[in-house]
């Protein structure tokens, strides 16, 4: 474990942790894209599986239990406790069109064709793209709340880190792990415009606001 | 190894 990985780890953790702070004290979900966050959870579940069957270390089944169940938390606080605050009609990106371009992605580039790898396959490609759905609302809304903000930069970060972190282990390890590195630069890249509007904007203390 | 990923990544 690199110092970029555990930064990255830590900076997921954060986002987390920022997006529950945000529920809990607005009492509200506003501004967040339900669809993004199932996508999480299918993320967490589908690639997480390995928990029952491969042991990695405490702490690598810590973090995926914390990811699977705060994940399936926040599908709760949005569907259940605060539902009257959550407006799917500016939810509207087709994830129809991200599944199944994942689906057919994992049937290809997969370590091995077995129903585990071609799982972890399809959560690594999904997860590149989950994020989508909440950056179109952004687009639609044109504004957001300054922890919303917070949440997309921890979560943007924790992308970015894993980057210098495979770097890293192909000089130092001799690893290289094409499918994540691939879809994981993909991932990071869908979050520039989103990074320069929060650099520009929101650090300098203004409001996030896009350009109509 | 390359073939297996980075499976101890989260």
């Amino acid at each position: 474990m690199n110092l970029f990985r555990l930064f990255g780890d830590m900076s997921h953790l954060a986002s987390i942790l920022l997006l529950l702070y945000k529920i809990q004290t607005t009492r509200s979900v506003r501004g967040l894209s339900f669809k993004t966050q199932a996508l999480y959870v299918t993320v967490f579940v589908t690639r997480y599986l390995d928990l029952f069957y491969d042991y990695v270390s405490l702490y690598n089944s810590v973090m995926k239990t914390f990811f699977i169940t705060s994940s399936c938390y926040v599908l709760y606080l949005m569907k259940k406790k605060y539902r009257p605050t959550n407006d799917p009609s500016i939810d509207t990106f087709r994830v129809e069109y991200l599944l199944g371009p994942c689906v057919l992605l994992s049937l290809i580039f997969n370590y091995r064709f077995t129903f585990a790898e071609i799982l972890w396959s399809f959560s690594i490609f999904l997860e590149s793209v989950a994020i989508l759905p909440q950056l179109f609302m952004l687009q639609r809304t044109g504004e957001a709340e300054a922890i919303t903000t917070h949440y997309l930069a921890a979560l943007g970060a924790y992308r970015a880190l894993y980057i210098p972190n495979w770097i890293y282990r192909y000089w130092m390890e001799d690893q290289v792990d094409p499918i994540a590195v691939t879809a994981g630069i993909v991932q990071t890249a869908l979050y520039v415009d989103f990074f320069y509007v929060y650099f520009t904007k929101v650090l300098q203390g203004q409001r996030f606001e896009l350009p109509a | 190894g390359a073939e297996e990923g980075h499976k101890d990544e989260l």
